[in-house]
């Protein structure tokens, strides 16, 4: 498996899944092997990629909780290139269920240490907005944390709790995970988005993506045809905007 | 206590603290007397009205964890007739602490029912995005539950999973508790919102919301000034919206 990024963010709707998706897509695009693996109970990465969340579907919980091999439950998409782990509704109850394991933060860690199928160049893996286990269980496999930040007031005032969260998990869970790095999206051409580049840049530094990814109805149209917005329609902002990211992202792991 | 409202959606950033902010102030403007209690460790409806985080400020978690009274938490916030139950940090935790103690889903709905302050006209909850125990003990010690919900295609899949916890909820631990409402937020001027309302009404009819709230960013301006939209800019659509939401949740109470 190659780099696994992680997208967190406890902060809800701030377009994690939505650049889950994207991304991997985009990174597919440019003739790499991607896997999704879909965290959040709500499926949004499963069915916006057109997957049928079907009633015995094993996926991601399997993983978790029946300790399924990981290349079990790998299933193609409709992109070339991109493949997925898929969310069922049981994934809600995992954090109670987890609660007797042992290692119960180094599941997925094991599952991915354990992987003998294909390989791939990128692995992404969304979330749900919470610092719950499975979150947890995704930063402890991880290398990289992507932290996806709208450019408003209550997203800006998360972060210092996230950055704390993934501070604790590479001293006590997993060395190797960095702070890959910031993407600002859903960003408005107003007073308030402007304010809060300009904070986060100040603070951040080179951590935050020179690209960024500007509201457009084409992203939050496409996943109601269960497909990536480059399929739906390439010459959009939000698709042309993620296509820059994914370069950037491979640029960033160039030069490490 | 008067009736005590849970706004609640496992979506996340689809319009609960802001509606819960907003709605609770117009009503407040109403001359009501209004309580919020902040239920999300993010503490985003804290913030929002402008009350500091202090570290050891009491509020909801110690309502929960410590068997503090309510009456003893609530705070005034700028805004006359509005009073808060501010969250914490430490809320995050409170659910896995609250695994062991008995009847765990009933210690709000216990603290509730031996509230002994001012009364109240009406009390609204704000929600994580998540169906955890902090939500279920929201629900489970309310009368009515309002869901927001974003004009958009994820949103919308989420809803019969909410509608299917709260039926649950109502069958095994809070048979008083009624499906209020549906209120639609962020409501642009596109295909897709068109769409997503049109099957809203079609599906829940009279429980939608007849007012809508617009996409307007007065509402996302508030918050980094601490006030509600109405003290920011009284007569931006976000602010004459909620104002509209308010008495339409009065009328709908009257005729029960
Ligand atoms: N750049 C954008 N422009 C317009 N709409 C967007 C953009 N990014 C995301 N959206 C829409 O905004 C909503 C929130 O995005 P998304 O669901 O990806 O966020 P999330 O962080 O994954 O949410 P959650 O916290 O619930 O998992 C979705 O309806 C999505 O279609
Ligand atoms: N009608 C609106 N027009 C423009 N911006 C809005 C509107 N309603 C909410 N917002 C902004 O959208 C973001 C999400 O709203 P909000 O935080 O209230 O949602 P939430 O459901 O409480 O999120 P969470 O799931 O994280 O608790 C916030 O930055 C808020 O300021
Ligand atoms: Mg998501
Ligand atoms: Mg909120």
């Amino acid at each position: 498996l190659g780099p696994v990024f992680t997208i967190a963010n406890q902060k809800g709707g701030v377009g994690k899944t939505t650049t889950c998706i994207n991304l991997a897509a985009s990174l597919a695009a440019l003739n790499k092997r991607v896997l999704i693996i879909d965290f959040d109970p709500q499926g949004n990465a499963t069915s916006g990629l057109g997957v049928e969340k079907v009633k015995n579907q094993r996926g991601s919980y399997h993983v978790l909780i029946n300790k399924v091999a990981l290349a079990d439950v790998v299933v193609e998409t409709e992109c070339e290139d991109l493949y997925l782990i898929p969310a069922s509704m049981d994934l809600a109850g995992a954090e109670v269920e987890l609660v007797g394991v042992d290692k119960r933060e180094y599941v997925l860690n094991q599952a991915m240490a354990a992987y003998t199928g294909e390989p791939f160049d990128y692995v992404l893996i969304d979330c749900p907005p919470a610092l719950n286990l499975l979150t947890i269980n995704a930063l402890t496999a991880s290398d990289h944390l992507l932290i996806t930040l709208q450019a408003e007031f209550y997203a800006l005032e998360g972060l210092t709790q996230l950055i704390d969260t993934v501070r604790r998990i590479k001293t006590s869970l997993n060395p190797m995970l960095k702070m890959h790095g910031i993407l600002l999206t859903m960003v408005g051409h107003n007073n308030l988005a402007r304010q809060v580049e300009k904070e986060v840049r100040d603070y951040f530094g080179q951590q935050v993506y020179t690209n960024m990814i500007p509201r457009n109805i084409r992203l939050s149209e496409a996943p109601s045809f269960g497909v990536p917005v480059m399929y739906h329609d390439i010459h959009s902002s939000g698709a042309q905007a993620y296509l820059k990211v994914a370069q950037e992202l491979m640029h960033r792991i160039d030069v490490g």
